[in-house]
């Protein structure tokens, strides 16, 4: 399975509704400094199920929700979804949150629990949300572990 | 379950040593003694502290370890954001080269200021912001990818 | 003594403010109580938490405060080693030409992986390492510098 | 005064003495990764005062000594001169550090204590080394001070 296309609605910079499709391959993503191109390695580690806030460059979840612009006043919502295909195949993960706080994930549009997601990220080969993404600033991350810390690798290859 | 930690950390220490050679023309060594131990060195030099290294040679071993364990075991994507910044032109290409060859099982997605990265990718998409606070997507060609950085 | 401080508060905070809206055209505010408090925000944007800002963001917010410092207060040099890595190439250049502005009182050296950015200099000098872990230098001229980067 | 050289000798991967000269303006240092150029920021921080040896990348003081290559021993002392310049005038403050852990600092070849030193800086417009250098991967360091450690900036304005 590849990741077809990703679908971001009032998700940080992005409050208008906004379909990005994927191909196999090599994507690269450019842009100016501060256009949103982070925003969408949040939204990816976000809706694969990220429960730390901190990491998603938030103090709380719901700081995901755009908060608002210069000519735009703030949403009430955010949501993704990333969508999977193989062949005729197709398996979307979803993620929303509203402001009052309430959160719920979605496989292909029904109800699910983190650990539904988790376990259809593992079947499609997704161990872990530390082996498919390096963050911005992260990238030495794998040196500044501890060596117990970096057992997590060996435990996804196994 | 023990088995399959030692089988995996005797394929891992063995790509990640080859990889290294290869492409720092260095020597890495791991061990795994109570967790997961690293030791590198570069080119001409002896094997230091990793706290001693550049930034460019921790990102460089940083990034030969994910390219090793794709090898092993490909996931279906692989996002980099900036993983390039701190490495030299020489290094940017061997990356390049190294993401060129997993991306028949997986699909990489790197974020980049470079222009020298972007343009191997076989899609790029430009992110902009107009003046509201609000992003933007495009798809771009390599072609206007130079135009629009000068 | 307070009174400096205070005094050195208000120069601070007028000149971070001036820069940030001529160079980031956004705006920056400074408070004074308990501690220097910061909060910025970019053209088109409201302002948000720091940790919610870009990488890119964050390093033009660092660099523009390092730039009122030494306009209120050169002192004889400012070394920068790789503070361009996470900026995009309009931001290169609005560095570049802070720096330009620096260079009267203040002598700017600057480690960088960019042509962009080391063009503009009155001086180049390359680091070389030929096999054996020694560290070379040379002078280089900037015609040099594009035919070794390629 | 103006930073007129540098002088580094058994420093890091600086093993032969070495002089660079700089110049009034502008000067940008290139290479490749690993070549040396943040060691020649290590040596500036380290002959300025710089006591805590993780801000120069090493464990114990004595990492800075050169630790041997493919081709050449480990040597047993290492010495950074820093050459300040105006007009007539001329101040070298100098340190050096031997394996058994000894180390001194020196003004113009005169054997002198830390304190000499930063006084020495302070009188040729070197507040902190905070305020004159910006390490690698250190951009971000202002943002992520807290309020209280930021007043070492106005502590140096006043
Ligand atoms: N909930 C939110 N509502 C509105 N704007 C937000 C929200 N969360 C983050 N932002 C804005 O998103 C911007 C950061 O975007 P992002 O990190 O994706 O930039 P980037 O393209 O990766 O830039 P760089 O090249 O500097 O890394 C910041 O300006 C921040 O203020
Ligand atoms: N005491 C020492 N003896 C020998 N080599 C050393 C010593 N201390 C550091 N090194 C070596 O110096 C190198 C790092 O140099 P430095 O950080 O200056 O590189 P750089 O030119 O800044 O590279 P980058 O562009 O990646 O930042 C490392 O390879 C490290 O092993
Ligand atoms: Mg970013
Ligand atoms: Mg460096």
């Amino acid at each position: 399975m590849y990741l077809h296309s990703i679908l971001l609605s009032g998700f940080k910079t992005f409050p208008v509704r906004t379909q990005i499709k994927f191909h196999p391959g090599i994507t690269s993503i450019v842009g100016p400094n501060g256009s949103g191109k982070s925003n969408i390695v949040d939204a990816i580690l976000w809706a694969m199920g990220e429960g730390r806030s901190s990491l998603l460059r938030a103090s709380r979840m719901e700081d995901v929700i755009f908060k608002g612009s210069s000519s735009r006043s703030a949403l009430s919502r955010a949501e993704v979804l990333l969508n999977f295909v193989q062949g005729e195949e197709s398996l979307t993960i979803g993620r929303r949150i509203y402001r009052e706080g309430d959160s719920e994930f979605l496989i292909n549009g029904s109800s699910a629990r983190l650990r539904d997601v988790q376990d259809k990220l593992r079947e499609i080969g997704i161990e872990s949300r530390e082996y498919v993404v390096v963050e911005q600033g992260q990238v030495e991350t794998f040196l500044n572990m501890s060596p117990q810390e970096r057992l997590v690798f060996l435990e996804a290859l196994a | 379950y023990r088995e399959k930690i030692e089988r995996a950390f005797l394929d891992l220490k063995d790509e990640y040593s080859r990889l290294f050679s290869a492409v720092a023309e260095g020597e890495a060594l791991m061990e795994f003694r109570e967790g997961l131990h690293v030791s590198v060195r570069f080119k001409g030099k002896n094997f230091q502290p990793l706290s001693m290294l550049s930034g460019g040679e921790r990102a460089l071993a940083s990034l030969l370890f994910y390219i090793a364990l794709f090898r092993i075991k490909p996931a279906p994507f692989l996002v980099l954001d900036e993983v390039d910044a701190p490495l030299d032109l020489p290094n940017v290409q061997k990356l390049i080269n190294l993401i060129k060859e997993l991306r028949k099982d997986t699909q990489v997605i790197i974020i980049t200021h470079n222009p020298a990265t972007a343009r191997h990718a076989d899609f790029i998409y430009g992110i902009s912001m107009p003046e509201d606070g609000t992003s933007r997507v495009y798809s771009m060609r390599a072609e206007e990818l130079f135009n629009s950085t000068g």
